[in-house]
């Protein structure tokens, strides 16, 4: 996985095991 | 893989629960309705759409199962196709309007001020009433979805290793999820005939679907570069990436 990838806010989003929705 | 060992039934009831909930917008559109003023609403209305979309996506058994990349390049793929079915089903019973949320309901002449948006409002307009047509029962409308997901893109990452197996594993979850839909449509009472029928009336739709989201990441880009509207985060993220795929 590059780089650029590890920082997409997507990337975080789906690997962060918490509720997306309590991060954004 | 999870999906393969649930019923039909059974996914479909964990479809169901991954469903989001309402997205409202919270403020009114800045009257007059002028090009800056609708996009602007429905940019921050997607914003909001997209992270509950993730939650869905990570929701839908077996999602979770494939790779991180895979996870990523499919949502890229399809966030705009997923919006839309999801728009189609709200306006569903509010012929001539698009319900982008239940404080958002803009008639045709409402979205007219946008430039190039008439043509894309028409066709969203056409699929809803087809979809009127057909009464689309909420079974079939979560299953219709996760599929626009797992079918996003054929070419995903590399073919070697566990990055094959990751691709393996969204065919078969395709499957099940074709099978769930399969299942939805034979509890309509209909004869066998008649379920074949309205299952290729159904799939037959996610081409226009698929067609729509085309012209809107076109329309959306065109946005950004003449500064429309400005965009943040998340969603200027997930129109470069389709961009890109699309390049």
């Amino acid at each position: 996985t590059s780089l650029k990838e590890k920082h997409k806010i997507l990337h975080r989003l789906l690997q962060n095991s918490t509720s997306p929705v309590d991060l954004a | 893989l999870v999906s393969a060992v649930l019923s039909p039934q059974e996914l479909i009831s964990r479809i169901i629960e991954a469903e989001p909930p309402e997205t409202y917008l919270m403020k009114d559109v800045k009257r007059p309705f002028t090009e800056a003023n609708v996009m602007m609403s429905l940019t921050n209305l997607a914003d909001k759409e997209l992270v509950h979309m993730i939650t869905w996506a990570k929701k839908i058994p077996g999602f979770v199962e494939l790779s991180l990349l895979d996870q990523v390049h499919l949502l890229e793929c399809c966030w705009l196709e997923v919006l839309m079915l999801g728009l189609m089903w709200r306006s569903v019973d509010h012929p001539g309007k698009l319900m982008f949320s239940p404080d958002l309901i803009l008639s045709r002449d409402e979205g007219s001020c946008v430039q190039g948006f008439v043509e894309i409002f028409d066709m969203l307009l056409a699929a809803t009433a087809r979809f009127r047509e057909l009464q689309l029962q909420k079974e079939e409308y979560v299953c219709l979805k996760a599929l626009i997901l797992f079918n996003s893109n054929l070419c995903l990452s590399s073919s070697e290793g566990e990055e094959l197996q990751s691709r393996t594993k969204v065919m078969r979850l395709l499957d099940s999820v074709t099978d769930a839909l399969v299942w939805a449509i034979s509890k309509t009472g209909l004869s066998f005939q008649q379920r074949s029928t309205r299952q290729a009336r159904l799939l037959m739709l996610l081409s226009h679907i698929r067609h729509l989201s085309n012209k809107g990441i076109d329309h959306l880009h065109c946005m950004k570069m003449r500064n429309v509207v400005p965009l943040y985060d998340l969603l200027l993220e997930m129109l470069d990436a389709h961009i890109m795929h699309g390049s």
